[in-house]
């Protein structure tokens, strides 16, 4: 069982340095590393992230954003080593600028090649980025309905 | 397997019967605050076992029923359905379509359905059994995962790492 | 002490409920409760929140984004009772939609009449809102540096 | 009393001499993630006279002197000013403008002025007493905030009230 599971964790580990290149920048560091290398089925497993040149001493020194992008790298390093039939993100991209919600849509889409995504988003850039979308409203106080949105078509008619 | 669509009525603020496909391999939710796009995520989590009430932001598991507005009477139970194809036979059945379906009732009861067949709530659970899909999946991504995810909460780095090895 | 305490709690609740109604509507309930009514002073101190004609039995089963707006009207609705000097924002306007967004912006415009608002925001609602603002950038790799900003001239750009 | 001006060097990112004006009512502060914003907020708590490492994202204090890059060292110190327009006399010093600053060195000493003149973290605080303003107030809102407003974490409504009550 124990080698099972390092070879899962190595496996992730390399997963999530790609993810977080990715999401940042080919020469950034990080890491996944097991507290207690003796006792690796019930060590805590640390998280070290360096984006861009910066040295903080813990990812709690980084900003609302980068720990965003670097826990969205780990999940989909967990992902890649087995992905699901579809995922579905809600709103997770509300920390994001908006070159990073450019990153967040483009690494979606390549995942999107094998399995099928739902986003719920506000932002316009991930809107934009989705081939089709379902708006809900509530026309009547309290009741949701769905109705098709088209993103292409709603910002033409707003300008 | 593909995901084709979701039908819910009465299940929080779907309380008209609502369907929505997804047959793209990219679908956008969107619409203002309020209106019931997180709804729709706990319809998914809930359909496919969940049972904790707080992981669908509720005190108690009879919440979920669609309670009522000032002009229309609550709903006297909540039912949700998931249409999947079962695409490369990854669901262990020889159907080609697959309907999981659960009902909520005010007075308490549950039913559990596959294809419309009553089932318990386990056969639903041994289906998606490594799939990677379950309530408590790492594929059901919201903001408060994030953070539990930075702070180690309850050690729920380990637990994602667990279900994915 | 306690008839202090509860002269402000009442004005504190007065404060809540119409800041409340100009984030949603003006028919909309809220309410602050004391739990315990006989312990002013010890008491927990409960917020009920009914948006838009929804009768939700907590606030924990309200949207993101109405959660976030019911905390800013209980937030704003001390600020009232004793206006700060200057209040600073951190992004609160992430989980909001643009409707929201503008609400917001219209509630921050009308108490800077009262006091100096910094605002820190990744919306452009909110950019297009604010009199004036500074970019900070990185130029240097992981040094963060201050340059003026002009919203209408950045979008002009843009197009 | 009107904000003017906050003076960074070598606070966090902020290695170098770093000024912003905030004369109008409504100042903004943007850029991408990662640049610093949150990091001036963190400069104002601090100056005001925040002792919690936690509340500034910092494991240890010695944490917020900029740690260097890989082309350039440590500092050796941070420093932040806040420059305070004294009008209305809310301030309770004669001074029309006022000017707090703080320093941390990194072998561990600190340093506090008034208007250049050196003082104890407690004569900042007690100058800011009775204002709103002070490094817990809420007058700092950030979204984590938020969240323990509505969880109640802590009896932070409670604490919230008594400053304002
Ligand atoms: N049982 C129920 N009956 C009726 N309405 C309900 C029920 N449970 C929740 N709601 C309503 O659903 C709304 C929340 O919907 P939801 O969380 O899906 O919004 P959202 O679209 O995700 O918004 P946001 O963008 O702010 O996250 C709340 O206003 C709540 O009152
Ligand atoms: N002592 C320090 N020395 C150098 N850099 C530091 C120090 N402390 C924090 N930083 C850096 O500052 C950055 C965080 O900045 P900040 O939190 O202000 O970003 P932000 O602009 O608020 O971003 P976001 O929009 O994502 O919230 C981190 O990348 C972190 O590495
Ligand atoms: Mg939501
Ligand atoms: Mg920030």
């Amino acid at each position: 069982a124990t080698e099972k599971f390092m070879e899962a964790f190595d496996q992730i580990r390399e997963n999530f340095v790609e993810v977080f290149r990715t999401l940042f920048t080919p020469d950034d560091q990080c890491d996944l590393i097991l507290q207690d290398p003796n006792d690796p089925l019930e060590s805590r497993i640390d998280i070290t992230a360096k984006p861009k040149g910066k040295r903080p001493q813990s990812i709690d020194q980084l900003s609302g954003g980068e720990k965003s992008l670097t826990a969205l790298a780990l999940i989909f390093a967990l992902y890649l080593l087995k992905p699901a039939p579809f995922c579905v993100l809600d709103e997770v991209d509300a920390p994001l600028d908006d070159n990073n919600l450019g990153k967040y849509s483009d690494l979606i889409k390549r995942f999107s090649e094998q399995s099928q995504f739902i986003i719920v988003t506000h932002r316009k850039v991930t809107m934009a980025a989705v081939e089709v979308a379902y708006g809900i409203t509530m026309q009547q106080r309290g009741i949701s309905m769905v109705v098709p949105f088209n993103f292409s078509e709603w910002e033409a008619a707003k300008n | 397997m593909r995901l084709q669509s979701i039908e819910l009525k009465g299940f929080k603020s779907f309380a008209e019967r609502t369907v929505i496909h997804f047959n793209q391999n990219m679908t956008g939710i969107i619409g203002p605050n309020g209106c019931g796009k997180s709804n729709i995520v706990d319809a998914i989590r809930w359909v496919l076992g969940e049972q904790k009430s707080s992981s669908l932001r509720l005190k108690k598991m009879d919440n979920l029923i669609f309670n009522g507005t000032q002009k229309r009477k609550p709903a006297g139970r909540a039912e949700v359905s998931l249409t999947f194809e079962n695409t490369k036979n990854l669901l262990p059945t020889e159907f080609t379509t697959v309907v999981v379906t659960r009902i909520l009732y005010r007075e308490g009861s549950s039913e559990y359905r596959i294809n419309n067949v009553p089932c318990r709530l386990k056969d639903i659970s041994n289906l998606f059994l490594d799939t990677g899909i379950g309530s408590d999946s790492y594929a059901i991504i919201e903001l408060s995962m994030i953070g539990d995810i930075l702070k180690d909460k309850e050690h729920s780095r380990r637990r994602l790492f667990e279900q994915a090895a």
